[in-house]
């Protein structure tokens, strides 16, 4: 059956759009059907990913082709310019992921930061979250708000917004605070934090601005490989 | 007269909040008399000053004391539990500004990563407008939304809103993308770009962890003197 996953957190800059293109790469590189669908009007997925669109692949409904059994809902902003001028369709979206139902084992969700419109669809179209949290200190403080907010999606929408795991980004062990915030986030949420855990690495600011993920541009890197562990902790469930 | 700048830019995590803090604490240690303004309901700018906060010192209206002829106005979040229960109100906000402008020199706002009713209230209020732009990838794709949104706000209200220019940060002078980035930035945006540009610097994410800025906490770091840079670049017009 179809899986689904959203990254959220209101708090800006704390690598979802690079978990969900990761995420979503590396699934498909196990061999599974994936899907990606960028619902940040911004579209920074919809960039990222410009180095490994396949023009010359048909594409399946509105979705582009990434590779073979991968897919990419482009973001709604990339065609409009000012961002306020686009709207959600949530039945849509809705009517799109069930018609792709049997064709597809994976869906990754990236959704701008904040919990509006855009931010409510991710949660009302997936059954799972991931909150990612840079491991600094302004992201302990939105946190209690954002998982209160998933509390919420899970009340309004029945099976939806199940915390999958909060998932520490940019982490830096020279550095103190680093530690300091894992320690916070592994003692006061426990098991809702994810093993894997994400170690700040410029090899996947170069690989974002060639268009591609990690495991394209330098599979090599530390970064590559803290992904590589996240989906090994993914599909293990 | 009061002088105002407004910290926006839709992209997340780009140091708006940090920039913010600096540029109202770097101000007021000139002797100038400042307020911060909070507009963000995540509250990251409150949280950042908590450690400067004057319990003891009588507040001016709904403002805390920060220490001599320096003032917070706490995010309307810091009291809400969930976002979207805060609205804002505009005239309300605007009446507290007319209230207080014999008595500041600057007024520094800090806005959520958002274009909604928070990030339109802070162009409403503000004259001037600094867009912090990270060095990484991401950051350019999102640049021209966010210009489009000051040409709109600029015919809506007159006399608001002026681009005092882009501002580097996270600069990591080491890293090519980093350098493309500025170079990127020069070459498209030529002198709306401001000459300063702050380095990244784990110092500022240590300061933010104590409730302080960087000069506070420490003023000989690199990412205290290149915020030193760029209060003599505000305040030389
Ligand atoms: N592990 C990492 N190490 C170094 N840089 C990273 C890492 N993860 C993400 N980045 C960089 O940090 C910046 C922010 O990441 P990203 O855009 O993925 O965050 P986001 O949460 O999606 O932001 P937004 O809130 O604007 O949607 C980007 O420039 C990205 O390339
Ligand atoms: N020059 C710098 N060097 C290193 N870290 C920095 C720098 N400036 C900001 N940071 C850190 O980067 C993170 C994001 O910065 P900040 O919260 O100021 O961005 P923001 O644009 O206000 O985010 P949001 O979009 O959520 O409001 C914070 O953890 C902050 O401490
Ligand atoms: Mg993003
Ligand atoms: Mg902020």
């Amino acid at each position: 059956p179809l899986e689904s996953l959203v990254l959220a957190n209101q708090k800006g800059g704390v690598g979802k759009t690079t978990t969900a293109i990761h995420l979503a790469h590396g699934l498909a590189l196990t061999g599974a059907r994936v899907a990606l669908f960028d619902l940040d009007p911004q579209g920074n997925a919809t960039v990222a990913m410009q180095g490994m669109i396949q023009d010359d692949v048909e594409g399946q409904e509105i979705l582009v082709s990434l590779g073979k059994d991968f897919w990419l809902l482009p973001s709604p902003g990339a065609r409009a310019v000012l961002e306020h001028k686009v709207t959600v369709d949530v039945n849509k979206l809705q009517g799109l992921v069930d018609s792709l139902k049997d064709s597809l084992d994976w869906l990754v969700v990236d959704c701008p930061p904040r919990m509006d419109e855009w931010g409510w669809a991710g949660l009302q179209l997936c059954d799972q979250v991931i909150v990612p949290v840079q491991a600094e200190f302004f992201a302990m403080h939105g946190l209690s708000q954002m998982l209160a907010s998933l509390d919420l999606a899970r009340s309004q929408f029945a099976g939806k917004a199940k915390l999958r795991g909060v998932l520490p980004t940019m982490v830096d062990l020279t550095e103190p605070v680093s530690i300091e915030v894992l320690e916070d986030l592994r003692r006061n949420l426990g098991d809702q934090v994810l093993n894997s855990m994400i170690l700040r690495d410029s090899h996947l600011v170069e690989a974002a601005s060639h268009g591609k993920t990690g495991f394209q541009h330098c599979p090599w890197s530390e970064g590559a490989l803290c992904y590589a562990e996240l989906i090994k902790e993914i599909i293990d469930g």
